[in-house]
C-alpha cells in the first residue's frame, strides 16, 4: 500500500518495471528477497522525493532515477559527502559598546 | 567579465571526469582537476596529474574519509610537485605509504588563494585564469539528472557545505528551455536562466556526462563560501577563456 501511495498513477506493477531498468542499467543485484524489498522501498521514495524536487526546483532541472535510487540520503551521505567538511564558524555576536568589549 | 565561458572547450585543459567510488576523495579530485586545468591553462601543456598520491602523501593519511582542498596544495607545495596519473593511478582506498619520492614531477604550483565570496569576481576569476574548486551543499545531487538547478536556501543550505567540485565556466539557457512557468497559466516562456557549470567526480554517467548546472547569482549551494584555486606561474601571453 506504501508503494502505492508514494506513486500515486504509477501502480506497484509500474514502479517494479522502472526497478528492474534501474537494476539493469546499473548493475545492481540484491543478496535475498528482504533486501530487494527494501531497496524497492528506498527507491520508490527517492522517486517521490525526485517529483516533489522537480516541483519545487526554480530553474530547468529535471531530477529521477540515478546510480543513486536505490540508496537513503544517509547511505548517500556516507558513500559520497566529504565526512570532513568544513566546520560553521561559531557565532560570536557581542554588543557594540558594552565596557567589556572596550577594556578587551 | 564574458557572457559565457566554458573551459571544456579549450583543449588540453580538462582531464575525462574521474569516479571517486566509495573513497570520499571529492576533494583530492577537485584539487587535481584545478592543477591540471591551470597547467593545460598557462604552460599549454595537457597533464592528467595522481589523486592517488594526495590521498597516500596528505597529512591526514585518511584520505577516503574526506578532507579539505587546502590539504591537497599543501601536499603537491610539500612535495614539489605531483605525479602523473598513469605513473602513480588512482586506487580508490588511501595507501600506506606515499610514493611521491619513486616519480617524476608532471606539474606543481606557486601556491593557493581563496577568492571572495563574490559571484561575478568569481566569474571574472574563472574566466581570466581558469577553473576553480569549490565546496556545496550535495543534497540535490543525488536525484539530478540534468538542467539548472535553482535551489532556495530552504531546499539547498549555502551553509552546510560537504562536496567539492570543479567550477569549469558559466552561460545562460536561452529562454525557451525553461519549463512552464508555474502559477502562471498560460504563460509558458521563461526569462533566460544564468548558470555555473560545474564538473563532478561521480562518473560520465550521472548528470550531463558528469557535469551538472546550478543558478548562477543566488549563492546556489553555498557555491561561494570556499573557491579556492592553485597558482601556477604566469603565462607569457594573455589567457581568455572560449565561448
Amino acid at each position: 500500500d506504501s508503494l502505492r501511495v508514494q506513486n500515486p498513477g504509477a501502480g506497484p506493477l509500474e514502479l517494479k518495471e522502472v526497478f528492474t531498468l534501474f537494476q539493469i542499467q546499473y548493475n545492481r543485484s540484491y543478496s535475498n528477497p528482504a533486501e530487494y524489498a527494501h531497496r524497492l522501498d528506498i527507491f520508490a521514495r527517492n522517486l517521490a522525493h525526485a517529483q516533489r524536487l522537480q516541483e519545487e526546483d526554480l530553474g530547468t532541472a529535471e531530477f529521477g532515477v540515478t546510480a543513486f535510487s536505490d540508496l537513503t540520503e544517509e547511505e548517500f551521505d556516507q558513500l559520497y559527502g566529504n565526512q570532513r567538511a568544513a566546520g560553521r564558524a561559531p557565532n560570536v555576536d557581542r554588543e557594540v559598546g558594552s565596557d567589556e568589549w572596550q577594556e578587551s | 567579465v564574458p557572457s559565457t565561458c566554458d573551459w571544456r572547450k579549450a583543449p588540453g585543459v580538462m582531464s575525462p571526469v574521474k569516479d571517486q567510488k566509495t573513497c570520499s576523495c571529492c576533494w583530492a579530485m577537485a584539487a587535481a582537476g584545478n592543477i591540471e586545468a591551470q597547467w593545460g591553462i598557462k604552460t599549454r601543456q595537457s597533464v592528467e596529474v595522481s589523486v592517488q598520491e594526495l590521498l597516500d602523501c596528505g597529512r591526514c593519511g585518511d584520505g577516503c574519509s574526506g578532507g579539505f582542498v587546502w590539504d591537497a596544495f599543501i601536499t603537491v607545495l610539500n612535495n614539489s610537485g605531483l605525479a602523473s596519473e598513469k605513473d602513480y593511478p588512482f586506487q580508490g582506498a588511501v595507501r600506506a605509504k606515499c610514493q611521491a619520492k619513486k616519480h617524476k614531477k608532471v606539474a606543481w604550483i606557486q601556491d593557493f588563494i581563496m577568492l571572495s565570496d563574490n559571484e561575478q569576481r568569481i566569474a571574472w576569476y574563472l574566466a581570466t585564469e581558469g577553473p576553480i574548486t569549490v565546496t556545496i551543499n550535495k543534497k540535490l545531487l543525488q536525484q539530478y539528472q540534468n538542467g539548472v538547478i535553482k535551489a532556495t536556501q530552504t531546499t539547498c543550505d549555502p551553509q552546510n557545505v560537504d562536496h567539492v567540485v570543479l567550477l569549469v565556466g558559466f552561460g545562460k539557457t536561452k529562454s525557451v528551455e525553461g519549463r512552464q512557468a508555474k502559477g502562471v497559466p498560460g504563460h509558458s516562456r521563461r526569462r533566460s536562466t544564468p548558470y555555473w557549470i560545474l564538473k563532478n567526480s561521480w562518473g560520465a554517467n550521472w548528470g550531463e556526462k558528469g557535469y551538472f548546472r546550478l543558478h548562477r547569482g543566488s549563492n546556489a549551494c553555498g557555491i561561494t563560501k570556499y573557491p579556492i584555486t592553485a597558482r601556477v606561474d604566469k603565462p607569457a601571453k594573455k589567457v581568455s577563456c572560449p565561448p
